[in-house]
């Protein structure tokens, strides 16, 4: 079956797409098929995986409106790791489908027809709670939440984690938050190690419960500060293309294996 | 006269709310009668000046659906310093406003009552270019820009100049891009100064134009990447009263100070 994780933070600038580009490339690098999909219209994970976004004939946009399959959109990019990607009409699908009937499961509809020799679908959500992200999380089993170790980032994660509960409830009974991904961590500021604490005892609170994230991990790897990671996507790479010396390729390896085999790390 | 400016960037995380906080506070402690706009229904400015966003009577939505004036929803936050907060019901502002006549211009008719004896009006947007951003610039001369110095910073800022431009044509014709300020600047990074470069390039270019930003100056002060900025709001403080002894207090004093009077710089 393929395993199917949406990268969601209503936040902006937490680090979502570049998870999602360098999981995807570190799984895809250990042998597993794996489809990122590029659901922001600002096209930032096609773009740092090096695909032009006016280069391709269909997108997550034609797929939304309908008029393509996503097996007839998807762009090989590297080996094993397929990319389905945004261009600037994906602006627009938002308020061309808002009166759409079930259009929060249009996405949903075309993953079901994903051949199963797939291993993973990873989405790269846009900043909000949108019908974009709403598509996203209608589609998979697991949320994967990025989270700036800020203490305005614990602001938001509420109504995150309420609008996950929303779609659980009404529309994806099978939608489980599976972890939490500290993202910019620096090590020698107690901010972070406070926030860290604080994410901890709130999922420790929530064991046991029914809630979504009752049996959420808080990923023991955190992403380090690391420019490398920030510099990688100017030139179309992932992390392990530009630069297989350094932090980001090394949190984001070990971010991949514990998402492939949690158990391996415990 | 109110010297009014809209600080915006429809990429996330990029610094705005930390720049309207702590130019605000620079601003009053020089004497300025400074007000804080909080448009972004996440209250990040409301909570960062230490105001609960449940606290208030009447804030932005207040304004922003006629029931209150500007005047009559100002809390006094700091000597010299008031804010027109953000509550949740911001969230269903903009499309409560949709199909309002005007819709983009509301915020300017409510700005429009303020007394002259303010000095500043400072608005916080939300990331995004919906119609609360787009209220804010209908309502201001001024946009300051804090940019990430990142090379997808580059790519959604094309997006952003769009829209000034459009709201410049069809709305607001004295309505400039005054400033660019680089934000979270690592100064050992090369990215953050080919960045910089890119973007004195792009402005040197559009000297002598017509374009709203043909004057617009690179703030020759960048805030340097520091932890206590993102420790502050935690605390309801600004960063001068959390820690006036840092790099943070010492960049958005002299930014502040290069806003109020540039040619001091020069
Ligand atoms: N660990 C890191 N160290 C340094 N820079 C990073 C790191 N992670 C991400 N960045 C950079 O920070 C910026 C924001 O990251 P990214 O684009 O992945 O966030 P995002 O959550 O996808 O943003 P958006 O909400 O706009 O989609 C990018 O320029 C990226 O290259
Ligand atoms: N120079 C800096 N050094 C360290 N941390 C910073 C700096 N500037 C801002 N931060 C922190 O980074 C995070 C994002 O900053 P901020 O909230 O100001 O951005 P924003 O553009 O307003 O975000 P949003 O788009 O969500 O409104 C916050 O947690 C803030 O405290
Ligand atoms: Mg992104
Ligand atoms: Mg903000």
């Amino acid at each position: 079956t393929v395993r199917k994780i949406a990268v969601l933070n209503q936040k902006g600038g937490v680090g979502k797409t570049t998870t999602v580009a360098n999981v995807a490339a570190a799984l895809a690098i250990k042998g597993q098929r794996v489809i990122a999909v590029d659901l922001d219209p600002q096209s930032h994970l096609t773009i740092h995986l090096g695909v032009d976004p006016d280069s391709f004939e269909n997108g997550a946009y034609e797929v939304l409106t309908k008029s393509a399959s996503i097996a007839d959109s998807l762009v090989n990019v590297r080996e094993n790791l397929w990319v389905l990607g945004a261009n600037i009409d994906l602006v627009g699908a938002e308020s061309e489908l808002v009166s759409e009937v079930g259009r929060e499961t249009i996405f949903h509809e075309a993953v079901e027809t994903i051949s199963d020799d797939y291993d993973y679908l990873i989405i790269d959500c846009p900043p909000s709670l949108g019908l974009l992200s709403l598509n996203a999380l209608a589609a998979v089993d697991e949320v994967v939440i990025p989270l700036q170790p800020h203490f305005l980032a614990l602001q938001g994660l509420g109504q995150l984690l309420q609008t996950v509960t929303l779609v659980s409830k009404r529309i994806n009974p099978s939608l489980k938050i599976s972890a939490i991904l500290l993202c910019m961590f620096d090590s020698r500021a107690t901010l972070s190690s406070e926030v860290k604490a604080d994410i901890q005892n709130f999922i420790g609170n929530s064991r046991g419960t029914n809630c979504p994230w009752a049996d959420a991990d808080l990923i023991p790897i955190h992403v380090r500060r690391n420019v490398k990671l920030a510099e990688a996507p100017s030139y179309g790479k992932t992390i392990f293309e530009y630069e297989p010396d350094c932090n980001g390729s090394r949190d984001y390896a070990a971010i991949a294996d514990f998402l492939h085999d949690p158990a391996s790390f415990k």
